[in-house]
């Protein structure tokens, strides 16, 4: 679908991305630890995006099984919402994932 | 107005009182957190409450200051938020407040 296109596109193109909501708490603070670490994550704010969001939302279900945000991919790899990137942060293998994607 | 007085009679007569939303993970973690205390909360799902739900959001945000969920009142008095509620909790200011509330 177009939509899975997109999703794989912007994934592959950029060595971090964050998929979204502006008022979400967890969505910010995965945020903020990436700039903590000196990454610039590609960020696609769903609730910013009319109609196409919740569509969006659904196709990352479908590619990630992972319907929540926020939705982390690193080096275009799945790696989970805010729980999870912390958890890599705090056990240290946060920062050699980013090494590898080429995002420092 | 009358929801200014349904929330003002609704945090006299509980002693914990959590105005939240059901997907909101900030909102699951206070609620949690009280539950790890033994306490049980009040809980007012804003999503689930039609257009009431952002009515009282709004009346909130001007009895309280506080435009955020959660919003946190313990033995009627305004707490904060997630993190507000969670630094009592590790300053060991949480319990002794529980307990002057009859929550415990
Ligand atoms: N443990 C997950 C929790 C994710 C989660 O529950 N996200 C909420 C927002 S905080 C969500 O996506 N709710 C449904 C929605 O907003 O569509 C994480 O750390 O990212
Ligand atoms: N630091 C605050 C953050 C509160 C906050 O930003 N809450 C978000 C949801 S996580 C919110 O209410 N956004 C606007 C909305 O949902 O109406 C806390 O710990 O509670
Ligand atoms: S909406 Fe509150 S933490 Fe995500």
């Amino acid at each position: 679908s177009r939509l899975e296109e997109n999703i794989k596109k912007t994934v592959s193109e950029n060595p971090v991305v964050v998929y979204s909501k502006t008022w979400c708490s967890y969505s910010s603070e995965v945020k903020s630890l990436f700039k903590r670490v000196g990454v610039q994550p590609f960020v696609i704010e769903l609730d910013e995006l009319g109609p196409q969001g919740p569509q969006l939302q659904k196709v990352l279900e479908r590619l990630t099984g992972q319907h929540t945000v926020p939705n982390v991919f690193i080096g275009g790899k799945h790696i989970g919402g805010c729980t999870d990137t912390v958890k890599l942060y705090r056990k240290g293998e946060l920062e050699p994932l980013l090494l590898k994607a080429n995002s420092k």
